[in-house]
């Protein structure tokens, strides 16, 4: 690893960071989440922490631009420059920019969330099958308005779980109008307008007025990138336009003819030779989490490194199962040191005394052994627990018959589950506390316990609770109001009233919570602050229903 | 056998990426990247006043220290990166 020359770095740990736009690209919900990840790369080994300022000035400034966008490094158009970063300090120093000509995914394709329909803003799922065709993208097949849609599951004929993808004619984002959907036609500048346009503007980005008069309203958004729009070219954000004439041949599909670089690009017309208007297709993209990890690196200090399989290696790569290479931990914590707390300590097999020399040490000890761990009993060792869930204030971590307390005493434990709820198996999927008399209920499979102290109600089968007989299990748990909670199974959920046991009827829906996973495996509520637990990780939600924050359990609840 | 069977090129316009030559792009590589300073290379031929920058820039990215534009060569200065220099002044 290199430090910058002085080893800059910043002279406090609280650092703050501000997003000051968004790139069309994604969802503004998908791209806060890949750069609060991104920061908890850093965090996760240093002492350092990240907090979001929405206004003022902060350490890192966050912005997408393109080309000349307001520094003395201009980006490149699509691919080749992807971002740039400055090492701490005042002004631009800390400041990190992507190249918004870049097409920005999570690395393996378009991210596309659906608004309105019926599938509570899920992602749309490509392909899909519609009236026995597969799409590969969204459509306005099937509809007379234009509106872009897509299937969120594989088989809209099926499933018939639908919802908008992004297009000027749903929202835009940006600009002075809360999100408001464009009106066309509109008139800029005495200019009669019946598309997005560039005009006006010089940093390329589509916009459109969301009255029909731009120059007496002047309200106006930027246009969301559609899935199938192509980039850069000349015709940013216009979709491919099958089949296209060019060099007198048809074309239906993207093409790398007449480049000498492979990339595929289409027309935007039906006829390039006459037009000449043309972008290039969509690809993977790149990974906003990957590439803005790397550059938060250089916010933070680091230069670049010259191992190849570092995140500060200067080039982009893409991996699924990202994880900080040592070279980068021991760089960043050569400037900002490493995370206060004990570090996790491997079992040991315990020392037989009879085999102890018994001359004494001839020089004391630098660390002090630790006391040999049984793994089963080590919370800290758990990968995944069965559920996790309130009691009293205190959470607690269930696993294969055992639990854990976090209070403030610390973490306690493991506890028999046998010893203080003798009924229940040793898999527990999801638990709650009745915040009104402190019942405790339990689900394992399609059955659930009810415990009051220590007399017991159940087993009963989860359909007695109004549960469609086709849910398995209930994975986890939401408290709402004093008096209801919501009961989470794959990517959908019910409002069971408590005291009726009881889910009303028509309160069935998919995970409608922005920000975080669809696939999650655990929910709870601790602290007033709604908990989406995917594997080691969980996304934290606040009562403003915004993720505050992405973390690990082991190191952020165990505190491991 | 991938390539088409007539090739030909043209100018897109408003297209950035512009058709160079190995030469110009790996000149502009080695010079935006901070591998070869700017006053080393005035006036003086590309071959010679850069295959130490070549070889200080393969030595970065693990490559094979040739000091020629060799293929590997060529393909990572093409590959998609971050814009910060790898040498600074």
């Amino acid at each position: 690893y290199q430090t910058f020359t002085g080893d800059l770095k910043w002279d406090h740990h609280d650092v703050t960071y501000r997003i000051l736009n968004y790139s069309p690209d994604m969802e503004e919900s998908l791209i806060d989440d890949a750069f609060a990840r991104a920061f908890k790369v850093w965090s996760d080994v240093t002492p350092l922490t990240f907090t979001r300022l929405y206004d003022g000035t902060a350490d890192i400034m966050i912005s997408f631009g393109r080309a000349d966008h307001g520094d003395p490094y201009p980006f490149d158009g699509k691919d080749g420059l992807l971002a740039h970063a400055y090492p701490p300090g005042e002004g631009v120093q800390g400041d990190a920019h992507f190249d918004d000509d870049e097409y920005w995914t999570l690395g393996t394709g378009p991210v596309v969330k659906t608004r309105y329909g019926n599938a509570e803003g899920a992602l749309c799922h490509f392909p899909f099958v519609f009236e026995g065709k597969s799409y590969s993208s969204c459509t306005s097949e099937g509809r007379t308005d234009n509106l872009p849609w897509c299937a969120t599951t594989a088989d809209y004929d099926n499933d018939k779980k639908y919802g908008f993808c992004p297009s000027e004619l749903l929202y835009t984002f940006g600009g002075n109008a809360n999100g408001a959907e464009c009106v066309f036609p509109f008139i800029f500048l005495g200019e009669t307008y019946n598309g997005c346009t560039t005009e006006g503007r010089n940093d390329g980005y589509r916009w459109c007025a969301t009255t029909n008069d731009f120059d007496m309203d002047k309200k106006y958004g930027f246009c969301p990138s559609r899935d199938t729009a192509v980039i850069g070219g000349n015709s940013e954000g216009e979709p491919c336009s099958f089949p296209f004439v060019f060099l007198g041949k048809k074309y239906y599909s993207c093409t790398s003819e007449g480049r000498g670089d492979g990339k595929l690009w289409c027309a935007t017309t039906n006829d390039y030779d006459q037009d000449k208007k043309w972008g290039f297709c969509p690809d993977r993209g790149y990974s906003l989490f990957l590439v803005a990890a790397h550059e938060f690196g250089h916010a933070l200090g680091l230069d670049h490194s010259n191992i190849q399989d570092a995140l500060m290696f200067p080039m982009y790569s893409y991996v699924e199962k990202f994880s900080l290479h040592k070279d980068d931990i021991e760089g960043i914590q050569y400037l900002y040191g490493p995370k206060p707390g004990p570090n996790p300590t491997p079992p040991q097999s315990t020392p037989d005394p009879s085999k102890q020399p018994d001359t004494p040490a001839t020089t004391a000890p630098t660390t002090t052994t630790p006391a040999p761990i049984d793994p089963s009993k080590d919370a800290c060792k758990v990968d995944k627990f069965d559920t996790i869930t309130e009691i009293d204030g205190d959470l607690h971590f269930f696993k294969d018959g055992q639990y854990w307390r976090m209070s403030n005493k610390g973490l306690q434990g493991p506890f028999f589950l046998s010893e203080r709820w003798p009924a229940l198996p040793a898999v527990v999927d999801a638990a709650f506390q009745d915040q009104l008399n402190k019942k405790m209920y339990f689900f394992s499979g399609t059955r659930f316990w009810v415990y009051t102290g220590q007399s017991l109600l159940g087993p009963r089968g989860i359909d007695k609770l109004g549960l469609p007989k086709s849910v398995s299990r209930v994975e986890g748990v939401l408290h709402k109001g004093k008096d209801k909670v919501l009961l989470f199974s794959g990517e959908n959920y019910w409002r069971l009233v408590v005291k009726d046991q009881m889910v009303d009827k028509m309160a069935v829906t998919n995970v409608v919570f922005g920000g975080v996973p669809s696939d999650v495996t655990d929910v709870f509520l601790y602290k007033r602050n709604m908990y989406f637990v995917r594997e080691r990780f969980y996304w934290r939600m606040n009562v403003n229903k915004q993720v505050d924050r992405v973390g690990y359990v082991k190191y952020d609840l165990l505190q491991c | 056998w991938c390539l088409p069977l007539s090739s030909v090129f043209v100018t897109f316009p408003g297209d950035i990426l512009k058709n160079v030559t190995d030469e110009e792009l790996a000149d502009r590589y080695l010079k935006r990247f901070g591998y070869m300073e700017e006053l080393q290379r005035s006036g003086i031929q590309f071959q010679g006043s850069s295959s130490k920058a070549l070889m200080k820039m393969q030595r970065q990215m693990g490559l094979e220290e040739t000091g020629l534009l060799d293929k590997p060569t060529m393909a990572a200065m093409k590959h998609p990166r971050c814009g910060v220099p790898d040498v600074r002044s």
